[in-house]
């Protein structure tokens, strides 16, 4: 079974960046 | 204070931990982008177009103090500190000496805490600008916050005509190392 979820560094922080500004709408 | 992790970690442990960190790491940038006067006056697509190009080079700043060039060991956030060895072994070894390098290069310019931090805000909106909708706005942004650093740096040393050119020299190391290594991948164990 897969047990990560694995991605880019640069995903990770553009990712992170989305949320935040997302979530501050 | 931080004891050295012990050896018995596992590999995938300390590659989890490493992921980890960067999340809390990612949310400061934003806040600190947030808190630089005129960042907020950009429109909200190209703030968000430079936090994504940019980020990962002010976390270089940034981690520069967590790295202990004397005894080659880097300290996460979450406290736990690993030799480089260690993390070697994680594979990380290409990107982690040219943080080494980097770290000891804007160390030894001995800049304040202001002026580190005002230095990130210029690395910040000095990102590529792929994206970006009004250059025009945030290369006035970028003019602004150079010319604050210049003056801050030059007005503390003004026998030394060097420091201000040599800390420029330093933004073209950090896009190289964003272009090295942002495609490294990180793990989060899925719960």
């Amino acid at each position: 079974p897969k047990t990560h979820r694995v991605m880019t560094l640069a995903d990770h922080i553009s990712h992170i960046i989305t949320q935040d500004f997302a979530r501050n709408q | 204070s931080c004891p050295v992790a012990p050896a018995s970690r596992s590999s995938q442990e300390m590659w989890e931990s490493f992921s980890q960190c960067f999340t809390p790491a990612v949310k400061e940038v934003v806040e600190f982008a947030k808190s630089i006067p005129g960042f907020q006056t950009l429109t909200q697509q190209d703030q968000v177009m430079l936090l994504k190009s940019g980020t990962f080079q002010v976390l270089m700043v940034r981690f520069c103090s967590l790295f202990d060039p004397k005894e080659r060991t880097v300290t996460f956030l979450n406290g736990q500190t690993y030799s480089l060895a260690s993390l070697r072994a994680l594979g990380m070894g290409v990107l982690l000496d040219a943080m080494f390098d980097f770290s000891e290069k804007l160390g030894s310019l001995g800049l304040e805490p202001d002026e580190m931090a005002l230095f990130m805000a210029v690395v910040l909106v000095s990102a590529d600008r792929c994206g970006i909708v009004d250059v025009g706005a945030v290369e006035q942004l970028q003019e602004n916050l150079i010319k604050a650093l210049r003056t801050l740096i030059t007005s503390r040393r003004p026998d030394d005509t060097t420091l201000f050119p040599k800390l420029l020299l330093r933004l073209p190391d950090l896009r190289t190392l964003n272009n090295q290594h942002s495609d490294k991948l990180l793990a989060f164990r899925i719960d």
